[in-house]
């Protein structure tokens, strides 16, 4: 037998469905069902096989394949090779995705490993943001770099570079205020910080419960500012994976991390598993 | 634009006096797009369309309105009677009044009670706000600097008191007779932090709120429904705030979460600022959510 065009559209609800129902944006979900049509079509597969199963394996595939390239990086190797201590690590994103209490994690993370990290607090606008870094950094045990409320953002990040090669710290890492994608003179105020500090990586932090929207959060962000790689938090909530899937369509990024909890320890490096046990399992 | 395609849709069938089975599915199916777009839960989205179907294939049409008219009817009765069919506006039936907010972490709850503070000490009500966050890092911090803006608005500082039965005791303790309206924050959960879930019984039971607000953010996906029901199943649910309604998202979590709840939307959060809290309208949310 082989797949028509008339099979396909017939099936291919299922599977947009099944991509939608695990927080895969829509757009993406189509563009995948798309792509996995013109690899399929008019491809001879075994009598006894049902093509609703051609399709599914097809579509499991492809997921895989997406998933072991957003996986094959690792945070670590990828700082070392773009630039030299103090590494500057700047993270960006959307409001109360988690930046803040990632920050944290990774810190945590970085200072097991004996390295010698500097905070620095670029969100000088949200109320109580300096308050929350500074008690990360006391709980930590590690330094934060900090103005006042209504400091330029930019001027943080860079005086706390400077401040991090004098004193020899390893690495930097910096918070900015949660945004909107949309809003114009936010994107703008977020590619002034990039341009001054010239971060070693950027992280952009999403949600792994939001749907559609990661869509537009990191198409929007990549064209604005532009990241290396991503980070998931919140996958401990009872999460489909989706959004991971979305992201990694878009763009060919590493998912670094994944947070999965509020604690410093909660911070696991992305693993294909975790991906296909969940949502294709 | 998806709004554009249902509009078509819609077009196709207003001049006729019948309805075939295949242009209503049309239809149909852009409202299954449009609302799946607006990150509604699928299996919300079928059971709508169907009820919508039925009712279309069985109810007599007032003769008042076209056949276009009338579907455009249905799609919106059969959304607003989820999401409230009118401006749903809270009673304060007695003083102190009681509200707690509640909802997943990074949801806008902290932000929302500052809103909710404002908005009500414009109303001329008398204020009264504290926290029972004793996770967060400067969650006091946070909402303390949010609610120093506001007059008439008296905020219970309880950044050393790291148990949460004295923390309300001591803060419905500390405000007065004079206090008509009291808003109280929680810290944010998830349906698997069972522990966390445990803690906000316990809220409820030692606060006894008159009204509890569960705050959706515009952004979450498809298991909306299944975290509103958690909240629902663990305390009671007066009412629904959808927050950061002024980027791209729909708010589709939004019909999930009354769907799973029973409760209305009560207010919309257009932003990070006190005055960025709207009165929910059901023909503008109802616009907002088909795109
Ligand atoms: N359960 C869970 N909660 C998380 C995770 N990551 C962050 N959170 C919680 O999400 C909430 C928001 O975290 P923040 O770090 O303040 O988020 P943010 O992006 O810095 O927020 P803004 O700066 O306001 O934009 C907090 O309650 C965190 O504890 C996670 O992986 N799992
Ligand atoms: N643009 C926009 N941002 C909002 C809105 N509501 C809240 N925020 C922002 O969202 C982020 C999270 O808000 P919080 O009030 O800290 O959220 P929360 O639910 O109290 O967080 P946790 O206590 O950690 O669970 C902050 O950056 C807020 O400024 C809104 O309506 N629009
Ligand atoms: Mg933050
Ligand atoms: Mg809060």
């Amino acid at each position: 037998k082989e797949i028509d065009l008339k099979t396909f559209e017939e099936l291919k609800d299922e599977l947009l469905l099944f991509l939608v129902e695990n927080d895969v944006s829509y757009e993406v979900a189509e563009d995948i069902i798309s792509r996995i049509r013109s690899k399929l079509l008019h491809v001879k597969y075994d009598r006894s096989l049902e093509a609703i199963d051609i399709l599914k394996d097809s579509l499991k595939e492809y997921i895989i394949d997406l998933m072991s390239i957003s996986a094959q990086r690792d945070y670590f190797a990828d700082l070392s090779s773009r630039g030299s201590p103090p590494y500057s690590v700047l993270f960006i994103g959307f409001n109360g995705v988690g930046k803040t209490t990632t920050i944290a994690k990774l810190a945590y993370l970085h200072k097991n490993r004996g390295d010698r990290v500097l905070l620095a607090c670029s969100d000088t606008y949200r109320a109580g943001a300096i308050e929350q870094l500074i008690e990360h950094g006391e709980r930590l045990g590690i330094p934060v770099f900090k103005y006042e409320y209504g400091a330029d953002p930019a001027a943080v990040g860079y005086d706390a570079l400077k401040y991090a090669e004098t004193k020899k710290y390893d690495v930097v890492l910096i918070d900015t205020a949660g945004r909107m994608h949309v809003d114009v003179n936010l994107m703008e105020e977020l590619r002034k910080i990039n341009r001054v500090i010239n971060p070693t990586i950027k992280i952009l932090v999403l949600d792994a419960l939001a749907g559609n929207d990661v869509y537009y959060q990191s198409k929007m962000f990549m064209e604005k500012v532009g990241f290396d790689g991503v980070i998931f938090t919140k996958i401990d909530a009872d999460v489909k994976g989706g959004a991971l899937i979305t992201v990694s369509h878009l763009y060919r990024k590493p998912i670094y991390f994944l947070g999965v909890g509020q604690r410093y320890e909660d911070l696991v490096k992305f693993d294909i598993n975790y991906l296909v046990n969940t949502l294709i399992g | 634009e998806i709004s554009e395609r249902l509009k078509k849709a819609i077009e196709r069938i207003k001049n006729r006096v019948y309805i075939d089975e295949k242009s209503l599915n049309e239809v149909l199916r852009e409202i299954q797009k449009a609302l799946i777009l607006a990150d509604v839960n699928v299996k919300i989205v079928f059971e709508l369309t169907n009820r919508i179907k039925e009712r279309f294939e069985t109810e007599k049409p007032p003769h008042e309105l076209t056949i276009k008219e009338y579907i455009i009817k249905i799609i919106f009765d059969e959304l607003v009677k989820i999401l409230g069919e009118e401006k749903n506006e809270l009673i304060i039936t007695k003083k102190p009044f009681k509200i707690m907010l509640i909802g997943l972490e990074g949801s806008g709850k902290t932000t929302t009670v500052a809103k909710l503070a404002y908005y009500y000490s414009q109303k001329g009500y008398k204020v009264g706000v504290f926290s029972t966050d004793i996770h967060r890092p400067a969650a006091i911090d946070q909402l303390e600097q949010l609610t120093s803006q506001i007059k008439n608005v008296l905020f219970i500082d309880t950044k050393n008191e790291k148990n949460v039965n004295k923390i309300i005791i001591n803060s419905l303790n500390k405000l007065n007779k004079k206090i008509d309206i009291i808003l109280v924050d929680t810290a944010g959960r998830h349906k698997e932090e069972k522990s966390l879930l445990n803690e906000m019984k316990l809220i409820e039971k030692i606060l006894k709120p008159d009204f509890t607000f569960l705050v959706i953010d515009a952004t979450i996906g498809q298991k909306a429904y299944d975290q509103a029901k958690a909240f629902h199943d663990t305390v009671k649910i007066g009412g629904i705030i959808i927050s950061k309604m002024d980027g791209t998202a729909r708010g589709g979590g939004a019909l999930s979460a009354a769907t799973a709840t029973g409760a209305k939307i009560y207010f919309i959060g257009t932003g990070e600022k006190i005055r960025d809290l709207e009165e929910y309208d059901p023909y503008s949310f109802v616009g907002r959510l088909l795109g």
